[in-house]
């Protein structure tokens, strides 16, 4: 081991096991990531091999990885605790899967949102009939919102879902090139399904967005099926592994029920059921985000990691001078440092709205929806704040470490890539904060009213009644 | 208490914009402008008002985290530590939001002063024991990929390491010099 680092490891005043069971949760939960990442990890490639591969053998590498941990992960499930989901596929798809995969996961929309949807938009039914499935990878999805003309507008979402109550089916239709869906991780060439965000129509009248389970491939052949446009969008800045896809549709007939109807449905004679509350077609995205938000925590801390290292041994000074660590330079503490804070207020806040959807999920269930707005609103800050903080802090880090840092076998590249590809996913940044100032909107006019505000937004009302701000100390 | 007061500009900051936002939302409303022209013209201080409403949300969190009753289950040692990355974060956060701060906090230049000196102190802190804190976020070698971040610190060795993998180095001789580099030197330009 490098002198400098024996040195500053001697040097702490405190206990870093003690620290790393309270950064993860408690010591079991350590001790089982420390578990995971040894058995993933086990005889896995070299990652600096991907960077000298084509795209197409980066992706298949990809896939290959994907497969591999997810046999290994439900393994180890099993063995702990057949049927839970502490190991398989909650790590899998966060922290643990992304830091393993540099190229990205192509099956990560899966295991996030495609099983999630089935299990939390569908009826039982549809849970019995494709979620299991899914669940044990007989079939492959993804979420297929976005579109090459519409983000995060969801209103403005032009694929449309015309109900043919003559046939019992639902007619979807990509109407413009700017309808096509695009983006959805795996969508390319991994899925053989897809959750499809469209406008419903019955007798030609919108009833606003909801979710379709739609085959887009034959699943012995993996062909694309009759009316199915689909394929790889290309190379992007980082990932090259996701296979993020678009898909255009041709009036494609799926049977009713076929629509995810937990919420809102559609009955045979063409009623329409309305959802108790609009924002629960939004409530798969809120986990996401809260999973967005821990993934880019972890990807500041290894770049934070690295750049501390290399920090500490990394030596720099004026000719005829003794040599000083870089990190004894303020100007290299003031770029490095405050992104060790930085983790550290991530990983709790992320915690936080992490808890706060559970407590939710458990009240939808019970037919409570009164903090759904709350955590609409926390989990779009917390993802825009945090995958904007990461993606500048990693690029600091980046430059923290000199021209070395550029190269790939640092992987600051690589991080970068998949950090800053969350500023637009799940919602791009600046749309998010626009829809929780529409929120804050709505608070403040609780707060002339004098109406109770949500709990994480109180300290409006309170400090609203403030004449000034008290003695600065 | 100072911890506090930090967090505390940051949400009298967020309870101002968002105010100003609503009063300028309003009054738009008023000058005869439609929902979503009203809601556009006021998008920049929308998001301003989001963005801190979200920096005091995690400073907030942290504070509590860091005084609250799970301190009393960690070590004095550790309970330092996460102090000192706790003023760290809020000193900074305030800085980095210090315009807004100051539209509504009335600071003088020696209080910001003071907080640029709390900067300084607290940077030294953190540094003494930076390796070992990053050491337990408990990323191993091979979540890191990186030659410049590994635990053992042998980043010149790993870096040579590292291009020796290059392909280009497999053969003393690239393809391009015969089919390019050699005619286009000899063809005496």
């Amino acid at each position: 081991v490098n002198p400098d680092l024996v040195k500053e490891r001697q040097n702490a005043t405190f206990d870093v096991d003690e620290f790393a069971s309270w950064f993860y949760g408690d010591t079991a939960l350590m001790g089982m990531k420390r578990l995971i990442t040894e058995e993933l990890y086990r005889g896995l490639d070299d990652p600096l091999d991907l960077e000298y591969m084509s795209y197409e053998d980066v992706y298949t590498a990809g896939v290959k990885q994907a497969v591999e941990s997810t046999v290994r992960m439900r393994n180890m499930q099993e063995k702990i605790n057949p049927g839970g989901t502490e190991i398989y596929p909650t790590l899998l798809s966060g922290l643990v899967g992304n830091a393993m995969m540099p190229a990205g996961n192509p099956m990560a929309v899966h295991l996030l949102m495609f099983t999630k949807a089935l299990k939390g938009q569908g009826t039982s039914e549809q849970y019995e009939r494709w979620g299991k499935r899914a669940d044990n990878f007989e079939i492959i999805g993804t979420y297929a919102q976005t579109e090459l003309g519409h983000g995060t507008y969801l209103r403005g979402l032009q694929t449309r879902a015309d109900y043919d109550r003559r046939t019992d089916e639902f007619v979807l239709h990509t109407p413009h090139i700017s309808a096509y869906k695009w983006w959805p991780g795996g969508l390319g060439h991994t899925v053989n399904y897809c959750i499809v965000v469209a406008q419903l129509y019955i007798d030609g009248e919108s009833k606003g967005i909801h979710l379709f389970l739609v085959q887009v491939r034959d699943e012995e052949t993996h062909r694309p099926l009759p009316g199915i446009d689909i394929g790889d969008i290309g190379k992007k800045i980082g990932m090259p592994g996701v296979n993020n896809g678009y898909l255009g549709l041709n009036k494609v007939r799926i049977p009713r029920i076929q629509m995810l109807m937990r919420n809102a449905q559609v009955l045979e004679d063409g009623s329409y059921v309305k959802s108790p509350v609009s924002q629960l077609n939004y409530f798969p995205m809120v986990y996401v985000r809260a999973a967005v938000a821990f993934g880019n925590t972890f990807f500041l801390a290894q770049a934070v990691t690295i750049a501390t290292r290399y920090s500490a041994v990394r030596r720099q000074s004026p000719i005829n001078e003794p040599e000083p660590q870089v990190l004894d330079h303020i100007t290299q503490q003031m770029k490095v440092l405050p992104e060790i804070a930085s983790v550290v207020a991530y990983r709790l806040a992320a915690g936080q709205v992490w808890s706060l959807y559970h407590r939710t999920a458990k009240d939808v269930n019970a037919g409570d929806y009164s903090r759904l707005p709350e955590l609409h609103a926390l989990s779009c800050t917390l993802k825009a704040a945090c995958s904007y903080d990461s993606t500048y802090a990693i690029e600091r880090m980046r430059q923290s470490c000199g021209g070395h840092g550029y190269l790939a076998a640092a992987n600051l590249g690589n991080i970068f890539g998949l950090a800053s590809a969350a500023c637009t996913y799940e919602g791009e940044n600046s749309v998010l904060y626009l829809q929780v100032g529409k929120i804050l909107l709505k608070a403040w006019g609780d707060v002339l009213a004098k109406r109770q505000l949500m709990p994480t937004m109180s300290y409006l009302g309170e400090l609203a009644a403030w004449k000034q701000f008290p003695q600065w100390t | 208490g100072s911890w506090q007061q930090l967090v505390e500009a940051l949400q009298y900051a967020a309870t101002n914009k968002t105010r100003l936002a609503h009063q300028h939302y309003t009054t738009r409303l008023g000058a005869g402008r439609t929902q979503p022209q009203a809601l556009n013209e006021t998008g920049i201080e929308l998001t301003q008002a989001a963005e801190l409403h979200g920096r005091a949300f995690v400073t907030y969190t942290f504070l509590q985290e860091v005084t609250g009753k799970a301190a009393a289950k960690r070590s004095a040692n550790l309970n330092r530590v996460l102090e000192q990355l706790l003023e760290l974060y809020l000193v900074h956060t305030v800085q980095r939001h210090m315009a807004d701060i100051l539209r509504f906090v009335p600071l003088s230049e020696q209080q910001i002063d003071d907080l640029q000196t709390r900067l300084e102190l607290v940077l030294k802190q953190v540094r003494l024991n930076a390796v070992a804190i990053v050491d337990g976020f408990d990323l191993e070698d091979r979540e890191l990929s990186s030659v410049l971040g590994s635990y053992d610190g042998n980043v010149y060795e790993r870096i040579l390491a590292s291009a020796k993998k290059s392909p280009m180095n497999k053969r003393p001789v690239p393809v391009a010099f015969e089919r390019y580099l050699k005619p286009f030197m000899r063809a005496k330009l």
